[in-house]
């Protein structure tokens, strides 16, 4: 993905010769600035709840580039990356690691993904899992080893992957193509979980490994090296704003009593909406 | 021949300006929408201002019904209304927000900047 990153010019194309009215420089801020400043972040802390939504890096560079694309007048559907898709959603794993069970030799990631609509085509759909350095490196097991990733309800092997000790040293993200799973999915019999499994082999041998040694498990992890599904869609027609803004106040009106009783501000921006 | 004023703008009848883009700054927090859009926090949109008046120039695209309003407005202004500046072509942004189930979503909506003003 960072091959197709594109530096956003200091200032865009589109503002050229128009009348700036506010600050001039403020197309060329990074998000991470933004976030660092903003206090949207903040707000979303109140509002959201306490987990707070901390956009993963990758959903912010997508952003990054494909809004720098845009200012350069190219499509973002023209990436390889974009799968062609005009929508791309995150869905955060909600998965537990079974602390009782030790070693980890399988690990469940499972997202709600009911947000998605029937009415929007999938395009691709990816597991992302951050893997962090093992605490022991003496026990990593030694030799290439597989990792594979099956569909919790059919055991259906979806992606696997051969990973080198020797990378293992260093942090980095797994992506895993989970498309398979999505091209016969229909909504009806299926429901709103998606719920997908991982395992580790050593080499090409039926002998599980500890999760745990390959930096999988969950423990100490923060919001942003959570598991996260990136599903791609793209529009069958044109969408308008309106949608979300309906979505929004929807699950604001079947929100918890507490929720609505602090809802005051919320009421006021409702209303000025 | 009309004389310019100080502003560069003209007395009388043409005091208007012709169909053209210009400057609309939107800015999301203002509209109370920054709590459910991450970024852009606000973007130039522009907007189409000025009269479509005869005889109309090319640049404007005009269509050929635009033509034919125009052309009866110049003539009789009391029975047809003048055509309309309005966008004729617009190009997308992309924005990245945080959906009813509190998933963020990257999305490239549709016509959000003007790009092209025209008499329609």
């Amino acid at each position: 993905f960072q091959s197709a990153a594109i530096i956003s010019p200091s200032v865009p194309r589109r503002n050229k010769g128009a009348k700036i009215l506010h600050d001039g420089q403020r197309s060329t801020k990074f998000l991470k600035e933004i976030f660092a400043s903003s206090p949207i972040l903040s707000h979303h802390q109140e509002d959201f709840n306490k987990d707070a939504i901390v956009p993963h890096d990758y959903m912010l560079s997508i952003y990054r580039t494909y809004s720098a694309a845009e200012r350069l007048g190219l499509n973002a559907s023209f990436f390889r990356s974009s799968k062609s898709a005009n929508t791309i959603t995150s869905f955060v794993d909600r998965g537990t690691d079974d602390l009782l069970h030790s070693p980890l030799r399988r690990q469940k990631y499972l997202f709600d993904v009911s947000t998605l609509s029937d009415k929007e085509e999938l395009v691709g759909a990816e597991l992302r899992i951050f893997r962090k350095v093992p605490g022991d490196l003496q026990t990593s097991p030694t030799g290439l080893y597989d990792i594979q990733l099956l569909s919790c309800r059919s055991e259906r092997l979806l992606d696997s992957r051969s990973l080198d000790p020797l990378d293992s040293r260093k942090p980095g993200w797994e992506v895993l193509d989970v498309w398979e799973m999505f091209k016969n999915r229909h909504h009806s019999d299926q429901g709103s979980q998606i719920c997908l499994q991982l395992k580790g082999t050593l080499g090409k041998s039926e002998m599980e490994i500890d999760l745990k040694q390959m930096g999988f498990d969950r423990t100490g992890r923060t919001q942003q090296e959570k598991a996260i599904l990136v599903v791609y869609t793209r529009s069958k027609k044109r969408e308008n704003l309106f949608n979300e803004m309906k979505e929004k106040i929807k699950s604001r009106g079947s929100g918890s009593r507490s929720e609505e009783e602090r809802g005051l501000q919320f009421k006021a921006r409702r209303r000025r909406r | 021949t009309a004389l310019n004023n100080r502003h560069g703008k003209r007395h009388g009848k043409k005091s208007k300006s012709r169909c053209s883009k210009k400057a609309l700054h939107v800015n999301f927090k203002e509209l109370g929408w920054d709590d459910w859009i991450i970024a852009p926090l606000d973007y130039e949109a522009y907007h189409c201002e000025g009269v479509c008046d005869f005889p109309l120039r090319s640049h404007l695209e005009p269509t050929n019904h635009a033509i034919i309003q125009t052309l009866m407005n110049s003539m009789d202004p009391n029975s047809t209304p003048p055509s309309c500046c309005v966008p004729t072509k617009l190009s997308p942004i992309s924005i990245l927000y945080i959906d009813s189930g509190n998933n963020v979503v990257y999305k490239q909506y549709e016509d959000m900047v003007v790009e092209q003003c025209g008499c329609r």
